[in-house]
């Protein structure tokens, strides 16, 4: 999968 | 989390604070772009909007907190409790230039269409850009405080770290975020000039000052 659907950084 | 990160994020911290310090200081925030700082707080309400959504860590929900009241705090310093120090005079950068073509990258590059992501990679763009308006300004003073020069060497090492962290992401975890690394290659790469400098002249005790 192309990217997250959550991002973990700031 | 790593070492890289997490001293990227300190800096970012940081870099707020020696901002902070220079205004309270010297009760000034001459040399400072306030379109830039609006810029800032723009950035983080788009992407820090998850905050209502995802649950990550306490560390990241602290920092997010911390990233939008403190930029909404230095805006209002700059335009209310220290307004006669402003300068918009030399604050000409037009940010227009820069918020459509985000706002239009945002809505064509993006992982999902979706308000969320749309924002999210609109803050992303917003970023690597949004330290223009600062440099301009510093271009058309020709010099800077030396605790301004610090606040944004840490500014532009955030980033720079933050780099380190996806070479040693994508080698650990396998980690791969293409948007947030074409826009850190770009936001780090406008300081160049600016690194340099702080380099032979800063660091060796002498004052920010760009040839004539």
């Amino acid at each position: 999968k192309n990217g997250k659907a959550h991002h973990d950084e700031l | 989390m790593n070492i890289f990160r997490l001293t990227a994020d300190l800096m970012h911290l940081a870099s707020i604070f020696i901002l902070l310090l220079k205004i309270q200081k010297t009760r000034s925030c001459a040399g400072i772009s306030f379109k830039s700082q609006l810029l800032y707080a723009l950035v983080f309400i788009t992407r820090y909007i998850d905050l209502f959504f995802y649950w990550v860590s306490l560390y990241n929900t602290l920092m997010k907190i911390f990233f939008i009241g403190s930029s909404l705090y230095i805006v209002y310093l700059m335009q209310v409790k220290f307004r006669a120090t402003n300068d918009p005079v030399l604050d000409t950068f037009r940010i227009e230039y820069l918020l459509a073509p985000c706002a239009l990258l945002a809505l064509v590059a993006n992982y999902a269409f979706t308000a969320q992501e749309i924002l999210w990679a609109f803050s992303v763009y917003l970023e690597a850009g949004a330290i223009l308006p600062q440099l301009f300004m510093l271009q058309r003073r020709g010099e800077a405080e030396t605790i301004t020069t610090h606040y944004l060497f840490a500014l532009g090492a955030y980033r720079g770290l933050y780099l380190l962290n996806w070479i040693y992401r994508y080698w650990a975890e396998g980690y791969v975020d293409w948007i947030a690394w074409i826009a850190g290659l770009v936001q780090t790469g406008l300081y160049t000039d600016f690194f340099y400098i702080y380099y032979t002249k800063v660091l060796k005790g002498q004052k920010f000052e760009l040839p004539a």
